[in-house]
C-alpha cells in the first residue's frame, strides 16, 4: 500500500448493554433517581487485547460495575467515562434534538480535549425505562468531531516496521489512561506536548478499531485538537495504535487553513449516534419483561 | 404501554436520516 488515497474512518465502539446494567438503571431510576433526571457517571474499561475476531472495532461493554466509579480496571484496560440520561417520560425521549445533544457532548470533548488531548474521548447514552413492562429504550453516542481546518487533504501510507509499532503497543501498555502519545528529539515515545510535535512531527494514536488500514472515527478528535494546538503543522506522520495487531503509518496532511473559528463556539461535524440492530441511525429497545 | 408495532414506528420516527461521517 502506497498510493494516496482518502482517508476512512469506521465507529468507535460496538456497544453490549447487559442485563444487569439495565437492572442497576432500574433499581436508581427506583431508590435514588426518582423523578431525577439528569446526568450520572458511566465508566467502562475497554480490553483492547481481547477483541473477538469477527468485530470491526472494539466492544464497549456495559453492565451494572459501569455505574461504579472505581470498578476494578485490570491491567491492559483502557477507562473510558461516560454518562447517561435517563429521561422520565417516553415523549421526552422521542422528542430531544438528537443531533443538537451530539453536539453539546461533542463540544464538552473537544473542551476538555484542549485540556488534555486524552481526555476527548468518552460516550454518552439517552435513556427511557418503561418499568411497568420492563422494556427499556436507549440509544449510545460516541462524540466524533471533525473541525474544517483538520481536514485531511492529502494521506500516503508510510512503511512502519513492527519492532516500532511494538514500542508504542508498550508505551500505551504502560500509560493505560493516554490515547495519544508523540516522539521527542531524541526519539523517545513522550506524552503528548504541543511544543514538542510541532518540531519532531509525529503523532501515535491508539486505536479502538480492528479494519485493516482504517482508523476510529475517534482519530479525527485528536487531530482536531492537534490542528488548534500547532497551526503552523500540515505536514506529519500519523501512526495508527493497535494492541492486537494490525497497526499502521500515515503520511498526512492538512488542509490550508488561515482562519480558524472560536474555540468556545467552534465550527465542527459531529458524528456518533450508534446504528441500531436494523443498521438505521435509530435507538434501540430492549424488552426484558420475560426476564 | 405501546403495542410493538407502535414501537417500531416510534423507532423509525426517530431515526436520523444524515448524519455525518
Amino acid at each position: 500500500m502506497s498510493s494516496e488515497k482518502v482517508l476512512n474512518y469506521t465507529a468507535p465502539f460496538k456497544s453490549f448493554l447487559d442485563t444487569s446494567f439495565f437492572q442497576e438503571l432500574s433499581r436508581l431510576k427506583l431508590d435514588v433517581l426518582k423523578l431525577d433526571s439528569t446526568f450520572q457517571p458511566l465508566v467502562v474499561n475497554l480490553d483492547l487485547r481481547n477483541i473477538p475476531k469477527s468485530a470491526d472495532q472494539v466492544p464497549l461493554f456495559l453492565t451494572s460495575r459501569g455505574f461504579e466509579e472505581n470498578n476494578n480496571r485490570s491491567d491492559n484496560e483502557v477507562p473510558v467515562r461516560g454518562k447517561i440520561l435517563n429521561f422520565n417520560v417516553l415523549d421526552d425521549f422521542r422528542k430531544l434534538d438528537k443531533q443538537h445533544f451530539l453536539r453539546q457532548r461533542a463540544l464538552e470533548c473537544w473542551e476538555d480535549g484542549l485540556r488534555d488531548i486524552n481526555n476527548c474521548v468518552s460516550f454518552a447514552i439517552i435513556s427511557f425505562a418503561d418499568l411497568k413492562k420492563y422494556r427499556f429504550y436507549y440509544w449510545l453516542g460516541v462524540p466524533c468531531f471533525q473541525r474544517p481546518s483538520s481536514t485531511v487533504v492529502h494521506v500516503r501510507s508510510e512503511p512502519s516496521s513492527a519492532y516500532i509499532c511494538t514500542k508504542y503497543q508498550d508505551w500505551f501498555d504502560a500509560n493505560y489512561s493516554k490515547w495519544v502519545c508523540i516522539l521527542n528529539e531524541n526519539e523517545d515515545i513522550v506524552n503528548y506536548d504541543k511544543h514538542i510535535i510541532g518540531k519532531t512531527k509525529v503523532l501515535a494514536v491508539r486505536d479502538t478499531s480492528t479494519v485493516e488500514n482504517v482508523p476510529s472515527a475517534l482519530t479525527k478528535n485528536f487531530l482536531s485538537v492537534l490542528r488548534h494546538d500547532v497551526p503552523d503543522l500540515t505536514d506529519f506522520k500519523l501512526l495508527i495504535i493497535r494492541q492486537k495487531g494490525g497497526s499502521f503509518a500515515l503520511k498526512v496532511t492538512f488542509v490550508s487553513s488561515d482562519s480558524q473559528s472560536s474555540p468556545s463556539n467552534p465550527d465542527m461535524k459531529v458524528s456518533g449516534w450508534e446504528k441500531n440492530m436494523q443498521g438505521k441511525l435509530a435507538p434501540r429497545v430492549v424488552d426484558l419483561g420475560s426476564l | 404501554d405501546l403495542p410493538i408495532d407502535d414501537i417500531d414506528e416510534l423507532i423509525q420516527d426517530m431515526e436520523i436520516k444524515d448524519d455525518y461521517e
